[in-house]
């Protein structure tokens, strides 16, 4: 098995800031 | 002859490319447009494979926000999905098998050693290169979990209108019909006339769907134990409205019902045992209802009685048994009410058990649901996408 470097932690906001990120996107659109 | 130009299945990484700016397509196309008809009969979760094999391109090369914003709008597009489809079993289903298997993707080729044990060494070269999705995992996990509830919220409104008549009214035995306590009507046959009455459902109904939804889930290929914790739930909730009928009316409490409710919770233990589902503990979640059939069956006279009953009824609370045994309404003339003194025997009998002074079952009480990692022997490198999904936009790599 080839060796494995250590891989970049991605953020993940959590599912209920999602969910608001996307309200106030869905706000902003017309 | 025809000259085969295809590339070979073994020159295929596993990985799907696409534009940044066809993002928003494919969750339009993959996620918000399907219906779960247009993959029946390709390999089950192939949405979820096919965003999975997106996300590793976006990996290989590196790209960080395509990796962040394809998951960002896969998860909201989901969410999307259900919020539209609330009362849709069938979509519930099939995204809450598709979210489960983006998630057992995500530990699967992740890189992590305990995620690894069962991949074939192709699997392991497929595993993410340069990010840790681990936080990702955790959003996903929470999704299913809603998913999961929504599932039975849906299934729980589609049973909960059936329970009743189903599994104390209808008359299954079909030699029983008619044999009811002295002074009530036949409950199921007066419903059956009344054309603005609510409608009477028998167990077979009840049990054919219960059927339906087992084949929906298997077909969306939801994994075995998440179904076997559907299956526990819903008869969780079949038991307690059962049981707490019985313990409000006293028209059921009765022999016969007794004889009824035992052979109806025969059946559907029978249902599970046909569908590999025993091991699921949904039986377990039965006890309550058998044994209060077995308790209006047997002899309630002696102190010998009495002390077989205590034995007998360990699912059932103290307050539970006297207020089944104070309903008790004999069949015809010949057959006794339970006397006072012997539900005060009972009484005296179960006062070290100590129960909680708990009358009604909680219907609406959940199970915690649990996602065991489940991984897939399917190679990546093999999967086709079918014409018909409009995803030419996707390349394979």
């Amino acid at each position: 098995r080839p060796p494995s470097r250590p891989r970049i932690l991605l953020k993940a906001p959590t599912l209920a800031e999602m969910e608001e990120m996307n309200i106030s996107e869905e706000e902003e659109s017309p | 002859r025809q000259v085969t130009v295809q590339r070979k299945e073994k020159d295929f990484e596993g990985m799907l490319e696409y534009n940044k700016e066809d993002e928003a397509l494919l969750a339009k196309t993959l996620i918000n447009d399907i219906r779960p008809s247009t993959v029946s009969g390709t390999v089950p979760c192939l949405p979820a494979y096919i965003l999975f094999m997106c996300i590793r391109h976006a990996d290989y090369i590196n790209d960080d926000q395509k990796v962040e914003s394809l998951l960002t709008s896969t998860i909201n597009t989901i969410k999307k999905v259900l919020k539209k489809n609330n009362d849709d079993f069938e979509m519930t289903s099939f995204w809450l098998a598709n979210t489960s298997r983006l998630l057992h993707c995500l530990k699967q080729y992740s890189g992590e050693e305990g995620f690894m044990t069962h991949n074939t060494p192709k699997q392991n070269e497929h595993c993410l290169k340069n990010f840790d999705l681990t936080e990702y995992r955790q959003v996903l996990s929470d999704l299913s979990i809603q998913i999961y509830q929504q599932l039975i919220k849906v299934a729980e409104g589609i049973i909960q209108p059936m329970i009743v008549s189903a599994m104390l009214e209808s008359e299954s035995i079909p030699s029983l019909a008619g044999v009811k306590p002295m002074g009530y009507r036949n409950r199921s046959s007066s419903l059956d006339t009344d054309a603005d009455g609510p409608t009477s459902y028998t167990l077979q109904a009840l049990i054919k769907q219960l059927g339906q939804f087992h084949n929906t889930m298997q077909d969306h290929g939801l994994d075995p134990e998440i179904i076997g914790q559907v299956v526990r739930q819903l008869f969780h909730c079949i038991n307690a409205v059962t049981l707490n009928n019985l313990l409000l009316r006293k028209d059921v409490c009765s022999w016969s019902t007794g004889m009824q409710l035992r052979y109806n919770t025969s059946q559907m233990e029978e249902w599970l045992r046909a569908n590999n589902l025993y091991q699921s503990k949904a039986a377990a979640t039965l006890e309550p209802i058998i044994q209060a059939a077995q308790l209006l069956q047997v002899k309630k006279k002696t102190s010998q009685d009495a002390e077989a009953i205590c034995t007998l009824c360990t699912a059932l609370t103290t307050q539970q048994i006297v207020k089944i045994l104070n309903l008790y309404t004999p069949l015809n003339e010949f057959e006794e009410r339970v006397t006072v003194s012997f539900i005060r025997n009972i009484q005296n009998r179960l006062q070290e058990r100590n129960d909680p002074p708990q009358l009604l079952l909680d219907t609406k009480y959940t199970f915690p649901v649990l996602f065991p990692y489940s991984p897939s022997a399917l190679s990546l490198e093999t999967l086709h996408i079918p014409a018909s999904l409009n995803l030419d936009f996707l390349v394979r790599v």
